[in-house]
């Protein structure tokens, strides 16, 4: 059975798309088998796995519309499979919150549920359908949060979400862990976040701490896989790290 | 006339809020009476404002209701006047976009135009009914882009978007101009990503970059006006100095 797990946080820019993508490759390269699904019309984590796609090309919205199975959207990539996104899912969005339909992607990945290891979710900065859905077909939920005021201002909201989902649609829902991103040793803001976070999730803050780095940046205008671009740089480190954290616990 | 500008950009953390507070406290600085609108959920920039206010307060969610006028939601902090928001905003979403209510925020601050020099709309990271109705509201969009790949990709659907509003709802809107925001000078990203937004957009790139400055979100944390909490600070200056864009051209 995979592990489903659902990288989300409204706060936009903390690093969701940059952990879901480094993630999934840092688990190929400890050998388990992953997917990665775009949830996000911006199409980012498809755009840094190498898929531009046009408008009319087959992406999650069609999947989202029951046009099909789920392996017919798989991409294989050099370096990770993906459902990919772009910005047509927003042409489903009224469609999809009319039906209230919340368990579109949990039914369409139920028959990979054995073909993969890890299924990561890439959520877009808001609490849509689409992120709904992804909360509703996962297991666990991994938030990274950035340094600053308003990543942690959100962090209430987000919890309050994730229980109301639990509440209601998808009991099994558990919090896999809080990941610092954006970490800048060198910086008194970071280390202060960092307690606040130890001292709100004493036992579910990761240990592996995303630190600031730019090869992760370059990785992405480059489309490239950050373990082929850079495999020494601190990024393609800290993903591995977190990777392990992940599976060994 | 009021000059209303949205400051919107649906990739999240570019540093949208930053720029409405922080320019919202630099118009007030060169004496334009100015007024801030939140109509992220998040309340991210009413927070900044020391405003972080219970479910069930008076909020912009209730003027878009049509519950009063928009004078009785105006709250005169001691840096800037704020039509503040909260988490409640995202109930009344589904209703407003049933109803195609694209125009609410335009009608009711259309009584304010006199009152203000300026208001700035805040917009949340993503094309929905509240960014629709900023960008039906405003004359002008001011778009934050931070440097590395995502932010780039994103320009081309948020310009699409606008062209879209200008074409069927405001006919008058324009673009004032794309920001640089966390502009770091030691790192070849930022000026790589300077360099392809003045080809990209030759006479709407703001002179003025916004650099990175951690006295920006030490004042986010102390919820207080950047420009008396390091009035010397390179933020302060770089806020000065667009505002003074923004007025004299
Ligand atoms: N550890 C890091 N070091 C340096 N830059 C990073 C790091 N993590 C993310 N970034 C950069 O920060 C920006 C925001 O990251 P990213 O786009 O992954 O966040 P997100 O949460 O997915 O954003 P959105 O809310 O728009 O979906 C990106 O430009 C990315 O390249
Ligand atoms: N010039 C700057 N220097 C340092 N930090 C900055 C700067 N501008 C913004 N930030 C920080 O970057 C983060 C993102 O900025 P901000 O929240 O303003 O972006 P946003 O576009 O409004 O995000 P969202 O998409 O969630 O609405 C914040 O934590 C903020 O403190
Ligand atoms: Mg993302
Ligand atoms: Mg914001």
């Amino acid at each position: 059975m995979a592990r489903k797990i659902a990288i989300t946080n409204q706060k936009g820019g903390v690093g969701k798309t940059t952990t879901a993508v480094c993630l999934a490759a840092a688990l190929r390269a400890i050998g388990k088998r992953t997917l990665l699904v775009d949830l996000d019309s911006q199409g980012n984590a498809s755009a840094a796995v190498g898929l531009i796609i046009e408008d009319d090309g087959p992406t999650l919205k069609d999947l989202l519309l029951e046009k099909g199975v789920a392996s017919d959207y798989i991409v294989a990539t050099g370096w990770t499979d993906i459902i990919p996104s772009n910005n047509a899912l927003k042409d489903v969005e009224e469609k999809l919150l009319r039906g209230q339909a919340f368990d579109r992607i949990k039914t369409a990945l139920q028959p990979l549920e054995t073909r993969y290891e890890f299924i990561l979710f890439d959520c877009p900065p808001s609490f849509n359908i689409f992120t709904k859905n992804a909360l509703v077909a996962a297991d666990e939920v991994l938030i990274p949060v950035d340094s600053g005021f308003f990543p942690l201002l959100g962090l209430k909201q987000l919890l309050e979400e994730v229980g109301y989902i639990r509440r209601g649609l998808n009991p099994s829902l558990g919090l896999l862990g809080v990941l610092a991103c954006k970490f800048d040793r060198r910086s008194s803001l970071s280390e202060q976040t960092y307690e606040a976070l130890k001292s709100h999730f004493p036992d579910k803050l990761f240990r592996t701490v995303i630190r600031v780095n730019v090869d992760i940046v370059k990785a992405q205008i480059t489309q490239q896989n950050l373990f082929e671009y850079s495999p020494s740089s601190k990024g393609a480190e800290d993903f591995l790290a977190l990777a392990k954290e992940i599976v060994h616990g």
